[in-house]
């Protein structure tokens, strides 16, 4: 996770799950 | 296929349609008087800022939300690449002179390549590019095929798929079954998924050639754009 952190903390940025 | 899983492929390609990025725009460098440095650094920014827009696009892929954040990591980072020529591919179809239009005011020919290091990647882009254009693929096609891309480039391993990662890649498979089936095109869906072998070829060959870059010219890179070339 250190070293992709940059990733890590863009995904864990909210978002709404998209419902279909 | 029923009348309920048709519904649903429209309605998951409707909106891959719909939350597609809008392109954007090279920010011309000007840190260097060397010009093949200073277009490789506006590709380089220019990738930098589209790996951003390209998280936030997943994001809102129907199933990938409901992938733990693991795979959501493991599936970019060995797939942003894929998805992100899959688009090169698509806008350099019908350039003038055979060049690659990374973005409209982005576009580099072959000899633009060669003197910026990039000649290996020019012509594996140009292969992938002439074959799309043979199949003349849809808008449709062109979002699905990116989605998929992602979905299907994560690492094999000896343990079973999760039911979340199965579901994802079947939703986006059925979705363009159904595509295809409701254009009558019953062998269209398979063409398509039998060129994902060369997308990923294009892209390790793109992947290499941008580590190379930095290694061995000392290019400097974005710290996104490194983390992601990194991860490969």
């Amino acid at each position: 996770k250190e070293k992709h952190k940059i990733l890590h903390q863009l995904l864990q940025n909210s978002t709404s799950p998209v419902d279909l | 296929l029923s009348s309920t899983s048709c519904l649903l492929g429209n309605k998951i390609i409707s909106h891959l349609l719909l939350t597609e990025p809008t392109p954007l725009a090279a920010n011309q460098d000007n840190s260097t008087n060397d010009s093949s440095l200073r277009t490789l650094l506006t590709l380089c920014d220019l990738m930098n800022r589209e790996l951003l827009v390209l998280i936030d696009w997943a994001k809102e892929i129907p199933g990938f939300s409901g992938l733990s954040l693991v795979d959501q990591m493991s599936l970019l980072q060995s797939g942003w690449m894929e998805a992100l020529l899959v688009g090169v591919a698509w806008r350099s179809q019908d350039a003038v002179g055979e060049e690659l239009v990374f973005t409209g005011n982005l576009r580099l020919d072959e000899a633009q390549c060669r003197a910026t290091g990039l000649a290996d990647l020019y012509e594996a882009l140009r292969h992938l590019t002439a074959k799309y254009r043979a199949m003349k693929l849809s808008p449709e096609e062109v979002v699905t095929l990116k989605a998929m891309a992602l979905a299907n480039s994560g690492k094999s391993t000896p343990f079973p798929q999760q039911d979340t990662d199965v579901q994802f890649q079947d939703g986006l498979h059925e979705a363009l079954q159904d595509y295809e089936s409701s254009r009558r095109e019953q062998h269209r869906a398979g063409r398509l998924l039998m060129t994902l072998p060369l997308l990923r070829q294009t892209a390790d060959r793109a992947v290499q050639a941008f580590l190379r870059l930095h290694r061995n010219r000392h290019v400097p890179l974005h710290k996104l754009l490194l983390e992601m070339l990194d991860a490969k």
